[in-house]
């Protein structure tokens, strides 16, 4: 995360590590209920095959393993079937864990958005990761306040990509508060009125972020596959016994 | 790999691994960088000139989206070839070796279109120094200059009548980029072999026409791809299966679409919602004989819901639809979906049906998070 700050322990509980021997923290992914995660489909380019991943929860330090944490493998891989890595669009998939994860305050799911809650422009949300800051690879989870960003302002910004109703912008014309390298899948998160916190958006692509070219982040939709992911969830929990 | 593009075994997205064998990596790999994918060479090799060390990496670099939108400006015929020739060099299949541009061709391009970047307050990248390029049949280097099949625009961009090249994200995008304003004719969906929307004119390729996924607002492209019979309905794949297999909590239906939201909670009148099973895609109501709370459990997780927080038997009408009931044996069958434990409804004994509340989700909520008073 470019232009954040470091977090504190239990201030995202959904945030989690997706990481992959030899490297370790390849991704970030988002909890969205006892056993399921999701996250970009990019991420898996070159590793496809579950049995090389696992998902760490309840960390902040990436490097200090905490008493909360929870580590989970991963069973099941589901990449949106018209993800495209050419455009990089319809960038999603669902992760099945080998187990449920124990809710505790510092592991806990957030919300989804029902298919006709979208995200209006000019509105503040959240951005979490522990990609590149600009000036290296953090251990500590960062975060970010960016805005919303109307998809027509957004196209102005990525002459060579189309920015389709899959994708939300969001951050700054100067890109002072950007999600970077390492950051992608991670949540962009938005407190609703009631308080509670929903996803909206998986950090996905944008400009080169530590480079001169400057402008917003590009995050995968989540209320556009909302559907597709209950649906994924539901013949994966109950139809394939 | 030193000094050398990695196979796939380092994939795309890390550095070479340091104790990764020292394979024989100086080999060609076919361009697959889609600005360059009309060049006349078809392979390539890493890393390039701009210290790419993946096409992946190319792809998404600054110079890729640099010098597509400076080809624009008309300023060099040949500035698309030349940023193909850094960010994808020609590689001879033959002997592995890499064949650079002409320091001519360098300089010209540099020599056009710097000065274009400086209006705009830009640079011309760094890494293109041309003296590290050979002079055209210097001591029998090969090198590489255009010939006059060379295109100048890329498969990202727009020809225009006039020979300009423009985005292709331009071409009918409802402003005149070319100037001969030719990106924006024959922008109808026909005249560019696309299919339309009805309803906004929307543009789609025809790949994704029934294909399951509905892409027009009103899901028009996703009607009348098959022709079912009247005992049939269709899938969400635009299979057909017959009617009376819908919601039998057997998968019918290749991608499964008769089972899917087969369980649902219909509010009546007095805000009870009763518990609704859509058999042969028609609603039931459950008959309340025999019922236990488990039940209740999996309604709602199958709702993708919480815990249930109600469960009432609520008496029948006279005139009520449908029922189903507690097949006798629901305990011992395997399968998970509540809808197959059950079956049409023969007598119900106790006249009841089940009305049903579920807790949403508990999701969203950061206790830790707390400020804590001090």
């Amino acid at each position: 995360i470019l232009g954040g700050r470091t977090s504190r322990p239990g201030r995202w509980p959904w945030q989690c590590s997706l990481q992959s021997e030899p490297s370790g923290h390849i991704c970030g992914c988002v909890l969205i209920a006892k056993r399921w995660v999701l996250t970009v489909a990019h991420c898996f380019e070159g590793r496809e095959s579950a049995a090389v991943w696992k998902v760490v929860l309840g960390i902040n330090n990436l490097d200090h393993p905490s008493a909360f944490m929870q580590t989970r493998l991963v069973k099941t891989i589901i990449l949106h079937p018209r993800y495209s890595r050419a455009v990089v669009d319809y960038d999603i998939s669902i992760v099945e864990l080998n187990e449920d994860i124990n809710a505790t305050s510092y592991v806990r799911p957030v919300c989804l958005p029902s298919p006709e809650q979208w995200l209006e422009a000019d509105t503040y949300c959240y951005i979490t990761g522990w990609g590149h800051t600009g000036s290296k690879m953090p251990f500590k989870l960062q975060e970010g306040e960016v805005r919303i960003i109307s998809l027509e302002q957004c196209q102005s910004y990525f002459d060579m990509k189309t920015i389709s109703s899959r994708m939300i912008c969001a951050g700054y014309e100067a890109g002072t508060v950007d999600s970077c390298m390492g950051d992608s899948g991670g949540p962009l998160v938005c407190e609703r009125p009631a308080g509670q916190w929903t996803l909206f958006g998986l950090t996905s692509w944008g400009s080169v972020c530590f480079s001169k070219v400057l402008g917003p982040g590009v995050y995968s939709n989540v209320s556009y596959f909302v559907e597709w992911i209950q649906r994924q969830i539901y013949i994966q929990t109950f139809l394939l016994d | 790999c030193l000094y050398n593009s990695c196979l796939d075994s380092c994939g795309g997205s890390s550095l070479c691994d340091p104790n990764n064998s020292r394979n024989n990596c100086s080999q060609c790999e076919p361009i697959t960088l889609e600005l360059c994918m009309n060049l006349p060479y078809n392979y390539t090799s890493y890393p390039n000139h701009l210290g790419h060390r993946t096409q992946k990496e190319a792809s998404i670099s600054w110079e890729s989206s640099l010098f597509p939108a400076l080809v624009q400006t008309n300023c060099y015929k040949y500035l698309m070839f030349f940023a193909c020739t850094i960010l994808v060099p020609k590689c001879d299949v033959d002997t592995g070796q890499r064949i650079p541009p002409c320091r001519a061709l360098c300089e010209l391009s540099k020599e056009r279109c710097e000065s274009v970047l400086g209006i705009v307050g830009l640079q011309w990248p760094e890494d293109t120094d041309c003296h590290q390029f050979p002079e055209e049949n210097a001591d029998n280097q090969t090198c590489l200059m255009p010939d006059q099949y060379v295109e100048e625009c890329s498969p990202s961009h727009f020809k225009c009548r006039s020979g300009r090249c423009v985005l292709a994200s331009r071409r009918c995008d409802g402003q005149a980029d070319c100037d001969d304003d030719s990106d924006e004719e024959n922008c109808g969906c026909k005249e560019r072999d696309l299919w339309e929307c009805p309803s906004n004119k929307q543009c789609l390729e025809h790949t994704v026409i029934c294909d399951g996924f509905p892409d027009c607002p009103d899901s028009l492209d996703e009607r009348n791809c098959s022709f079912c019979q009247d005992d049939e309905l269709e899938c969400v794949n635009h299979q057909c299966v017959s009617r009376d297999l819908w919601c039998d909590g057997q998968a019918d239906c290749s991608d499964s679409s008769d089972e899917w939201a087969c369980v649902t909670l219909s509010k009546n009148a007095n805000s009870s919602s009763f518990l609704t099973v859509h058999r042969g895609a028609t609603e039931h109501h459950v008959c309340a004989d025999g019922w236990q709370e488990t039940l209740s459990q999996l309604a709602c997780k199958q709702m993708g819901l919480g815990e249930p927080s109600e469960t009432k038997l609520l008496q029948q009408q006279e005139n009520d639809q449908r029922w189903l009931m507690l097949h006798p044996l629901w305990g011992s069958l395997s399968g998970t979906t509540l809808h197959k434990l059950l079956v049409n409804g023969q007598s119900c004994e106790s006249g009841s049906k089940i009305s049903l509340l579920c807790n949403k989700q508990d999701c969203g909520r950061r206790p830790a998070a707390r400020m804590t008073k001090r």
